[in-house]
């Protein structure tokens, strides 16, 4: 591609998009690995041209790198083969076909962000359809996939405002499902990270749909047994809807207060630490709302046999901004807590 | 009183993810 003549630059081009639709058995290694390796080069080459080229996103070539994507990327995902999986301990299967797939990415990325791009030509192939199978590659084991993806589907969004509705419906359907019905998917941290984003540049007023998101998605989402995995990017989402929109506060604690762990420590200990960022951008006008409720179930933490609740919540008290709001509501946080204060002085074991 | 920004806390991370903010109204450059 670098030698060719310019006027047959993009038949090449299209030639080699052909040829890296071949796809090859990674299972088997010794597989094949002639062909791998002309396909490996193709790829680099593409990236590689289109990284460093003007005038080679013409519109003929489109629908044939859209295509060379689409063959690549979309397959249905491997089961995953032990069913007691566990995110936090156990390795990931990662993808066998990964030294193509990554190049394919790649490319993809290097496609989206040509100062040649143009997104008017680019939707007739990048619909509805293409980003809902985006979407579901996000459950893959590999977390090297997500993050491609993550940042994929954030330029997408950034660039086809036509897809930004549907993008953010069918979000919607894969944490309600992640919730409801499965409690399995791989990419909730990745898909969170990329509605921080969204939530950040949010314009004001707030939608209503944006409202329902945050009461009936992101506060259901801190019920699921594997919160740990997604929690600071949960957290961040939740924090940036009220940094939008104070008047949110008082239902979201209250959410929080309804959800609150009543038998898992650590996740009790991520919630303590949640409260704190939102204490930490409340209007002193929303505290006074919510602190009677608040105050009593930092109490139950404070008084935890589990000593590291007990000190997350204790930390509190660490916070000169928190401390301030305590001291001009006094007349209210000292009953709810003090009782509990004074007996974990003198009988908790810690 | 004004809102102070906390101290980090040492294993509270500032969320290192942040990702570029997308304004809802117009077509982003991003």
């Amino acid at each position: 591609l670098k030698d060719v003549a310019v006027a047959e630059l993009h038949e090449l081009l299209c030639k080699k998009l052909q040829q890296c639709c071949v796809l090859f058995d990674f299972l088997d290694c010794v597989a094949d690995l002639k062909g791998k390796e002309i396909k490996r080069a193709a790829l680099n080459e593409l990236v590689e041209c289109v990284a460093t080229n003007r005038g080679v996103l013409i519109e003929p070539v489109y629908p044939e790198i859209i295509k060379m994507i689409s063959v690549n990327i979309f397959r249905t995902l491997p089961p995953t083969e032990n069913p007691e999986f566990d995110p936090e301990e156990d390795e990931p299967n990662l993808e066998p076909s990964w030294p193509h797939l990554q190049l394919v990415y790649e490319f993809f990325l290097r496609f989206l962000e040509s100062p040649d791009f143009q997104p008017s030509v680019a939707k007739r192939y990048v619909d509805q359809k293409f980003v809902l199978m985006l979407l579901e590659l996000f459950d893959s084991e590999d977390p090297r996939e997500r993050e491609y993806l993550k940042t994929i589907l954030h330029r997408v969004y950034g660039k086809f405002l036509g897809l930004r509705a549907y993008i953010r419906k069918q979000c919607n359907n894969i944490f309600l499902r992640f919730i409801y019905e499965t409690e399995h998917f791989n990419g909730v941290a990745e898909l969170l990270e990329i509605l921080g984003s969204i939530i950040n540049g949010f314009a004001l007023p707030l939608k209503t749909e944006h409202k329902h998101f945050l009461v009936r998605v992101l506060i259901p989402l801190h019920s699921v047994k594997s919160l740990s995995i997604f929690h600071a990017q949960l957290a961040y989402c939740v924090v940036q809807f009220l940094e939008k929109d104070a008047t949110l506060t008082e239902h979201v604690i209250r959410g929080l207060l309804k959800y609150w762990p009543k038998t898992c420590t650590q996740k009790e200990v991520m919630f303590l630490g949640e409260i704190e960022e939102i204490l930490d951008v409340i209007e002193p006008s929303q505290f006074v709302k919510v602190q009677e409720p608040l105050f009593k179930q930092i109490a139950r933490c404070i008084s935890s046999p589990h000593f590291q609740v007990a000190e997350r919540a204790l930390y509190f008290w660490n916070n000169e901004y928190i401390l301030s709001l305590i001291e001009d509501n006094c007349h209210t946080v000292l009953p709810a807590i003090f009782g509990t204060l004074y007996r974990v002085s003198k009988e908790h074991w810690n | 009183p004004q809102k102070k920004k906390r101290p980090k806390l040492p294993n509270f991370p500032a969320p290192h993810f942040a990702m570029p903010p997308i304004h809802e109204d117009n077509l982003e450059k991003v």
